[in-house]
């Protein structure tokens, strides 16, 4: 049963590309059957997997293909081989910037990733979706297209505070274009045990999500973010680092959820 | 002459929040008159300057007002006194990210803070606007209404890769809606001098921009991330500290430019 995972926040830099890239690697490692599916028009989950020229189709053509035209074998041309068996990737390029103004007067705007993914939806175990820094149609396409959302929370006090904003419009969608849409956990990112604000962080999240919260932590660690400048997930970069070891760990909770 | 300064970049958590309030609260310091404008509907350089409910009139409703309404008594009912002498600010809510369905059909859209701005400009010497993690409606907005861009960057890989799409948009303002618009500069944030990374962005940002960037360079800082939780501005909250330090030092080098 293929369960589509997006991660979510539209708190900057809280860890939502780290965290796909990584997660999808340690779950390709355990021999799922993942895609990683690239959402954000700054393409950092495509540079992240080693790929950095536009392709000719990459998500924001699929997305404008014309309903009839979205088949299984259309859209699997669609997606990237990547350097590890298991994980594919479906890249993006800045040109998705440009979906928003592009879908404006079409039926359905908001339905577009979830058909192209349902097209593909059984080759897979996992479909991992990263998103923007926004509360945009290209989000609303992340949030209407996945079963639960993935809610990266960077241990500091401003990404605190837009949790509110974020829980707010998931209901929005669970009330409009998507029921189904479950919270499939919080996770902490880049967690210091030295300090006392990753701690007030952590208690904050715990009292709001309470059983939601990962078991799993990802603490600060520079080979996560070297690993991105070789192209290569933390576990091919690194893999007895501490990011490596707790990806692999939150992969296992994922799975066993 | 007042001057005004916009801090961009569509990389989310590269440090625009933490720029416009220290930058403003050092520049108050020394007592020049300031205005710190959120144009971020997540709404963090409000609440790191202490103020967390939604005000009646905030940048939005100005930014709503019709062309004859907008008068220098009008707008400055928008704008709030802060803690510190010399420094006031336009503070904004999630409403924000609404003005991009409200503005579609409006002519000159883009023009609609650059009005606003300009009725209070002889008040301060300099304006700081923050802006949000993206290249829309809001940013076009913001790099319009702006004499310069301040360009905040991360010490970390996926910073490095956003630059172009930035310099690019940049450019095309320059080309339509605000001609005189120049790079203030480019600032380095969260750099760790114990990492090769660091070392490599930086050496990388000083190719790119050469003499543009500041010789000013923000470390990464406890206090920093610690003082938006206290409400303040961090030389009101640990002087001493290093990061109070630095951004007393980019204010006398923004002043002597
Ligand atoms: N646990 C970690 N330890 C150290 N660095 C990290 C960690 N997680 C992420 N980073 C680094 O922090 C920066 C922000 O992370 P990332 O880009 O994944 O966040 P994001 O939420 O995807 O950002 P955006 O909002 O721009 O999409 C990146 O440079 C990344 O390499
Ligand atoms: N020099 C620094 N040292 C330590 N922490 C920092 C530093 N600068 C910023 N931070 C912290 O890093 C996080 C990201 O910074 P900030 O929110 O200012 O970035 P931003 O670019 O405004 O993010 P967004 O894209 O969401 O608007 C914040 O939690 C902030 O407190
Ligand atoms: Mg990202
Ligand atoms: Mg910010």
């Amino acid at each position: 049963m293929t369960r589509i995972i997006a991660a979510c926040n539209q708190k900057g830099g809280v860890g939502k590309t780290t965290t796909c890239v990584n997660l999808a690697a340690a779950l390709a490692a355990m021999e799922k059957r993942v895609l990683l599916v690239d959402m954000d028009p700054q393409a950092n989950s495509t540079q992240g997997l080693g790929f950095d020229e536009g392709f000719d189709n990459d998500i924001y053509d699929a997305m404008l293909l014309p309903e009839a035209e979205v088949t299984k074998e259309r859209i699997h041309g669609f997606i990237q081989k990547t350097s590890m068996g298991f994980l594919d990737l479906m890249p993006c390029s800045r040109s998705l910037a440009g979906l928003e103004v592009k879908l404006l007067s079409e039926e359905k705007r908001e339905r577009r990733l979830s058909r192209v993914l349902e097209s593909v939806r059984a080759d897979y175990d996992f479909i991992l979706i990263d998103s923007p820094p926004s509360l945009n149609i290209l989000t609303l396409n992340v949030l209407t297209a996945a079963d639960s959302v993935l809610i990266p929370i960077q241990c500091e006090y401003y990404a605190l505070q837009g949790l509110a904003e974020l829980l707010n419009t998931i209901r929005l969608v669970q009330q409009s274009t998507n029921p189904n849409l479950a919270i499939e956990g919080a996770l902490l990112t880049m967690y210091d045990s030295r300090l006392n604000l990753s701690k007030q962080v952590a208690e904050d999240v715990q009292n709001t999500f309470s059983e939601k919260v990962f078991k799993t932590i990802i603490p600060r660690s520079v080979k996560l973010s070297e690993a991105p400048s070789f192209g290569k997930p933390v576990i091919l970069y690194d893999v007895v680092s501490i990011g490596a070891v707790r990806y692999m760990e939150l992969a296992k909770e994922v799975i066993e959820k």
